[in-house]
């Protein structure tokens, strides 16, 4: 563990906690893509099966236990409870994602490093989560007006991983043979899907003006 | 687990 896999695994906690504040406490998902956090689910549902078979740490296990328990429950009150799933506007949020899983599926079958079932899922999770946010920086483009639970669920999202591709050139540089193409790939592809947003968000911080995203 | 594994991140 190292200061920015921590810094990264802390951000991306807060940005589920800010969602689930925002829909638990205002009882609202306005401006929350269902789809996004339909792909959320199933990357940790794939990433996280070797719950039950390796064993690294407490941390470790209690963190997938919060990112799985998070994301089942954040996708269950957008669609089941009563309140909530009323703010959802079903009609912006249109993205086809599942063109996104099946895509992620093939490459993870093509390109993976061992092909064993565990390895190809956890590979599959990967090329998933890189473009899970498709959905949401959609809606986000649609409904242009961005309420500030949701600009800082979609900031503090994609600086979770920026900080992981910080990890990951540290223990580059401190473990020997730490060489992991398709993680390094995949993230570095996530973090710059957001980096369009990153600008408009910055922009509309320094003017301290509401974020307004370009149609 | 091997040291190098990048299993180990979440």
């Amino acid at each position: 563990m190292n200061i920015f896999r921590l810094a990264g695994d802390m951000t991306h906690l807060a940005s589920v906690l800010v969602l689930l504040l925002k829909i638990h406490t205002i009882k609202s998902c306005a401006g929350v893509s269902l789809k996004t956090q339909e792909l959320y689910a199933i990357v940790f549902a794939t990433r996280y099966l070797d719950i039950f078979t390796s064993f690294y740490s407490i941390y470790n296990t209690l963190m997938k236990l919060i990112f799985l328990g998070s994301s089942f429950s954040i996708v269950w009150y957008m669609r089941y409870h009563k309140t909530v799933r009323r703010t959802y506007d079903r009609e912006q949020d249109t993205f086809r994602h599942w063109f996104l899983v099946l895509p992620c599926l093939l490459l993870a079958l093509l390109i993976h490093e061992k092909f064993t079932f565990l390895e190809v899922l956890w590979t599959f999770s990967l090329y998933l989560e890189a473009v899970a946010i498709l959905p949401q920086l959609v809606l986000l483009q649609r409904t242009r007006n961005i309420d500030n639970l949701t600009g800082q669920y979609v900031f503090l999202l994609g600086g979770y991983r920026g900080f992981y591709i910080l990890n990951w050139i540290y223990r580059y540089l401190t473990e020997p043979h730490f060489v992991h193409w398709i993680t390094w790939i995949a993230g570095l592809v996530q973090t710059l899907l957001y980096a369009d947003f990153f600008y408009y968000y910055f922009q509309s911080w320094k003017n301290n003006k509401k974020l307004q995203l370009p149609a | 687990p091997k040291d190098d594994d990048v299993k180990d991140e979440l």
